[in-house]
């Protein structure tokens, strides 16, 4: 996954 | 997902529980750095507008959670808590981190969109946040037991997300240079708060600086 595409971390 | 990143996610639980059973049963929020608090509230709010775009029950609920319990702290240090508020010794020039993280924000955001600029701007934030509170904390040069517990679980949160990195890059080749960067220069502001809290609180002491 690309960076910037929606971050999935808190 | 990964133990080292649910552990961190439960450690900022405790912190903000802590921070809450604290004030609550003391009725008092002294020793607590308002800027610190509402710079957290910034950093949530800044953080999470994916929320309304996207949703994943686990971050969608904990983004939740981080924001409405920051606002209910400030909530409580406006209102029921405010005589206990001693502003002069919160003094800590928050504009710096702000317009800090708002330079690096638009210079180096993964992408120029204004979600994107937003939440750099958060991570960077987020970064620098405790500084009041351990500024205040050098000043008084002591703190309430259960203060340096809720900044220690505070910065066990972060903390715990550096080796989520590590796994996640040896897993899966997925890596988020600024929350890296950022977090670890987070982690890298407590290591004195750590190594007293350790050295005294843990030894039984109350904490004081030396």
């Amino acid at each position: 996954k690309k960076d910037g595409e929606g971050h999935d971390e808190l | 997902m990964n133990i080292f990143r649910l552990a961190g996610d439960l450690f900022h639980l405790i912190s903000i529980f802590i921070l809450i059973h604290k004030m609550t049963t003391s009725k008092s929020c002294s020793g607590i750095s308002f800027k610190s608090q509402a710079l957290y509230l910034l950093v949530y709010v800044t953080r999470y507008l994916d929320l309304f775009w996207t949703f994943a029950l686990y971050n969608s609920t904990m983004k939740i959670i981080f924001i409405g319990s920051s606002a209910y702290v400030l909530h409580l240090m406006t209102g029921p808590f405010k005589p206990t508020h001693d502003p002069n010794i919160d003094t800590f020039k928050v504009r710096y981190l702000i317009g800090g993280a708002a330079i690096l924000a638009l210079l180096f955001p993964y992408k120029w969109t204004p979600a994107e600029v937003l939440w750099t701007f958060s991570i960077w934030l987020e970064s620098v946040a405790i500084l009041p509170q351990l500024f205040m904390v050098q000043r008084t040069g002591a703190a309430e037991t259960i203060t340096t517990h809720y900044i220690f679980a505070l910065g066990a949160y972060r903390a715990l997300y550096i080796p989520n990195w590590i796994y996640r890059y040896l897993t899966s080749t997925f890596w988020d240079p600024l929350s890296i960067i950022a977090g670890v220069i987070q982690t890298v502001l407590y290591s004195d708060f750590f190594y007293i809290y350790y050295t005294k609180v843990l030894q039984g002491r109350k904490f004081e600086l030396p």
